[in-house]
């Protein structure tokens, strides 16, 4: 089921944005810009990438800011969804509140604050 | 959000498509199966077309008028001799024997492999996805390193060369005869999808070494409970035989069919579980443990019977794969056929496993970082290296005779146009 390779992605994705910003100590806006500019531009590759930044970063920006997992980023964004009945998947070790509770905090965290505008995006 | 509706891509999104699907050349102008272009099923994975505008013009074939006029098969080798006027082809080709390496297999024959760098933020730089686009067009698949056909110089720097390049080495004249039929998820029961982009005429063709070498996913399931989905001993019998029944109406006389047997994967969970996976080097937080169950919980795992905490799952796996082992080992020893001999071969890891640590290395180096699962490019060559002592042990003939005209052949013709 591609939905699931999807979500697989995403959490790699996410993973490597967070580990780019811890080691390079810099923002998680700046290490997805970073990740971007390393991209070719052949396929698109690139311009998907800036693309994708746009469309999603802000969320990604709050949510890691407020040290929440890759698992619950990409299932904020709902690349990742439990199926009803099924188990919930994740690679990290799960938060210790429930994830019902997690997955609200996660909704507040993106409703409040102002969508960032990225500079060099322009 | 899908790019191929747009108007102006919809052809050549059709064409990608079908290359895909059916894995012939996207790049194919005279439709002979032989491309000029590297990826998207070009000479990445089949020899390097060298005039795509002649249908009769492509790697393998036997000489035209032994090539006076032309190189026909595109082996480098053409032209007469001015001092006696013997053409090359028939100076230093005749009686050689020459042959080609069709694999027929999986993900691991095409050498799945998703480099490390890509999600290794700690070691990310400009550098680090130079290959993407190549890596993207060729479906994450690398054949032109692989054990069977590769034939570029292997980025792992051991001494192992594949199977194509040792046949090149032992006669030159089998330059660039190389076809890898593989495709990820490819098992007995779905080949025939795609068994149909082998190119070889039985008439107008070199003789082939064909290695059937479906290793994993007639075993390999993605549900929880993978071993009702497992290909039962009768359904391969079946199926292998329909192969093979085609492969003797496609080769030519004189050809060997190698079947491959399937591993006993139950070594992936004991060297791996425990390891950090490239996402949890960083912060030591994610094992091959956790992909493992991360993976299989959304049902995307490449093999769950063996990636698998389940111990009596990972046992039931293996006993599935050696009955169908032992499935071809019987057809092997019991068929015969018009146009090929038939051998068959264990898949036997361990072997290498015990000559990696000869060499004071660790088994758990052997295997893909990223996905945890397919052979890497060392274990690959390795696998190759053993596989060609086996045979050239077992069935000299197979591989052939040195051809003592190789050092004329270098001479004159230099690289033979390279790949």
């Amino acid at each position: 089921n591609s939905n699931d390779h999807i979500c697989v992605g995403c959490v790699v994705v996410v993973s490597v944005i967070e580990q780019l910003a811890q080691v390079h100590n810099s923002t998680t806006q700046a290490a997805m810009e970073t990740l971007c500019s390393y991209l070719p531009e052949k396929l698109f590759l690139k311009s998907a990438c800036h693309l994708v930044v746009r469309i999603v970063g802000p969320d990604i920006i709050k949510l890691l800011s407020a040290d929440m997992t890759a698992d619950v980023v990409c299932h904020h964004l709902k690349f990742c969804e439990q199926v009803p009945g099924q188990p919930l998947c994740h690679l990290y070790p799960l938060p210790k509140e429930a994830w019902k509770l997690t997955l609200e905090n996660a909704r507040q965290i993106v409703k409040g604050s102002p969508t960032l505008k990225y500079s060099r995006m322009s | 959000s899908d790019i191929c509706s747009l108007p102006f891509l919809a052809k050549i999104c059709q064409e990608i498509k079908s290359a895909i699907e059916h894995s012939v050349p996207f790049k194919d102008v005279d439709s002979d199966k032989h491309s000029v272009f590297p990826t998207l099923r070009g000479y990445h994975w089949r020899g390097r077309d060298c005039n795509d505008s002649d249908d009769m013009v492509y790697p393998g074939r036997r000489p035209d008028n032994w090539d006076a006029h032309q190189d026909s098969n595109c082996n480098g080798i053409w032209g007469v001799d001015p001092k006696d006027g013997i053409p090359y082809e028939k100076k230093f080709c005749e009686g050689s024997q020459p042959r080609g390496i069709i694999l027929l297999g999986d993900s691991a024959g095409a050498h799945f492999h998703f480099p490390p760098e890509w999600i290794t933020a700690s070691q990310m730089s400009l550098k680090s996805f130079f290959n993407l686009p190549t890596a993207l067009t060729n479906e994450l698949n690398w054949p032109q390193l692989s054990g069977a056909t590769g034939f570029l110089n292997s980025t792992s720097g051991i001494k192992e060369k594949s199977i194509y390049l040792r046949l090149r080495k032992r006669n030159l004249c089998n330059h660039r005869d190389y076809q890898n039929i593989s495709k990820n998820g490819a098992s007995s029961q779905n080949l025939e999808r795609f068994i149909e982009s082998l190119s070889r005429n039985a008439l107008l063709d070199q003789p082939a070494i064909v290695i059937y070498a479906m290793i994993g996913n007639d075993v390999c399931g993605r549900k929880t409970d993978p071993v009702p989905e497992m290909t039962t001993p009768e359904k391969f019998y079946s199926k292998v035989m329909e192969t093979l029944e085609f492969l003797n109406s496609h080769l030519p006389d004189g050809s060997h069919v190698i079947l491959y047997g399937l591993p006993n994967g139950t070594f992936l969970w004991d060297y791996l579980h425990d390891k950090y996976h490239p996402l949890g080097q960083l912060n030591k937080d994610v094992t091959y443990d956790q992909f493992y169950s991360f993976l299989s919980c959304l049902q995307v795992t490449p093999c769950h019977g063996w990636m698998s905490s389940n111990q009596t799952l990972r046992a039931l796996t293996s006993e599935r794969a050696k009955q169908l082992s032992d499935t071809l080992k019987k057809i092997a020893t019991s068929k015969k056929f018009k146009n090929f001999n038939l051998f068959y071969v264990d898949f036997d890891f361990q072997e290498i496993v015990k000559e990696w640590q000869k060499r004071g290395r660790q088994p758990w180096e052997l295997f893909e970082p990223v996905d945890g699962f397919h052979p890497n490019e060392v274990a690959l060559l390795l696998l190759a290296d053993v596989f060609w002592n086996k045979v050239q042990r077992q069935w000299p003939d197979v591989l052939g005779k040195e051809n003592p005209f190789n050092p004329q052949i270098e001479q004159v013709f230099g690289d033979q146009g390279g790949h």
